[in-house]
């Protein structure tokens, strides 16, 4: 089935959507001093007490921000960066006082993890992994995959961090013949992992074997298409992509992302859904983040959208604060905050 | 949108996908 085959989400105008949907937290006035690259949320333990922080980067600095009451953030760790700079957080579930962080200058060339050490908690870094880093993406169980190399010499791992950040365990998962592109753990299903690769296919593997379970060629219209969360219920895989590439229509507007349906048994797949901007409103699909039935993306005019893919439609629009496009949209892993990130540097944490 | 075209469904996917799989 084709994009245009696909049902489309309810387009309601922009007038018709709710604004009181986000509602400012808080706000990290230009944390770094120049431009943000990525921000995430993640728990940080202090004297015996766990504690949502948030975490910022530019180029060659990554900090971290504990909350002094619900309104101010505090600074208590920073990490600098002279050599190679910082392209992005890779946040890991289930792991606590360590981040991951991606170093490379337009291709990922480091895998590393920020620590403290726990006598004089001074920071540190431990490289994990150097290369052609292709992919990557933190799992639960405190592990992280990454795919090195090209299709013929591709290899991918997953590691599980020990407390202190090293790698305290490694495993390979058998390379399909394509490149991978990104990855997505399957939810409902536990040890799935699902990959897209760079010639239109979705891959699943047995993380816990390591066996290439499937190889699902789909439609020539998802194109180089980024995965952002798979589900897995009775039976069929549910799976979000982006449609950065995607074609404006009349009909359809501009889609932004889409929601597939696959049966892993007969590699036979649908779109279900298209999530495209409300009538009236302008751009693609610049960078998002998918948690959940939620999904928001920044778009090229600058502004934040919301779907609610249990709804089906967009469920609140952010437009640019004090004239300054947002660049950066990412869901807390601590609580259902979303923080947004200005070209500026400027973090805004909203209440969804 | 009809899931019927999908073919035969299996609530047992990945064990079945498991065991099929080369090792």
């Amino acid at each position: 089935h084709s994009t245009e085959q696909t049902e489309t989400a309810d387009r309601p105008a922009c007038d018709n959507l709710n604004p009181g949907n986000l509602q400012l937290v808080s706000e990290l006035k230009n944390p770094s001093s120049s431009c943000s690259v990525d921000v995430s949320a993640m728990w940080w333990e202090r004297a015996g007490a766990k504690e949502p922080c948030i975490v910022t980067a530019c180029e060659d600095v990554v900090s971290l921000w504990k909350p002094l009451n619900s309104l101010q953030w505090e600074k208590v760790h920073t990490w600098h960066f002279t050599e190679v700079p910082v392209l992005q957080i890779v946040p890991v579930p289930d792991v606590y006082n360590l981040i991951c962080v991606a170093l490379g200058s337009l291709e990922i060339r480091e895998i590393r993890a920020l620590l403290c050490s726990s006598g004089d908690d001074s920071e540190k870094q431990v490289l994990l992994k150097s290369g052609d880093i292709k992919a990557m993406l933190g799992l639960t169980k405190r592990r992280l995959v990454s795919s090195t190399g090209t299709f013929c010499n591709q290899q991918i791992q997953i590691m599980t961090f020990a407390d202190d950040g090293s790698s305290k365990d490694e495993q390979l998962l058998m390379p399909p013949d394509e490149t991978v592109l990104t990855f997505a753990e399957v939810q409902g299903t536990q040890e799935a992992l699902l990959g897209t690769t760079t010639v239109n296919s979705i891959v699943i593997w047995n993380l816990k074997t390591g066996q290439l379970l499937k190889k699902m060629h789909i439609d020539d219209s998802y194109q180089a298409s980024v995965c952002h969360g798979a589900y897995s219920e009775k039976g069929l895989l549910f799976v979000v992509v982006s449609q950065p590439c995607a074609k404006e229509s009349q009909a359809l507007g501009s889609p932004v992302f889409q929601l597939l349906v696959i049966n892993p048994k007969t590699a036979q797949s649908v779109g279900v859904l298209l999530c495209s901007l409300p009538q009236g409103q302008a751009g693609r699909f610049l960078e998002g983040d998918v948690k959940d039935h939620v999904a928001a993306a920044v778009l090229t005019s600058g502004t934040i959208a919301i779907w609610d893919l249990l709804l089906g439609h967009c469920t609140a629009l952010l437009p640019p604060v004090s004239d300054q496009s947002w660049s950066l949209v990412k869901w807390s892993g601590t609580d259902s905050h979303l923080l947004a990130g200005q070209k500026d540097g400027n973090i805004f944490i909203y209440r969804y | 949108c009809s899931t019927a075209d999908l073919g035969p469904i299996s609530l047992n996917w990945f064990e079945e996908l498991s065991s099929e799989a080369p090792p």
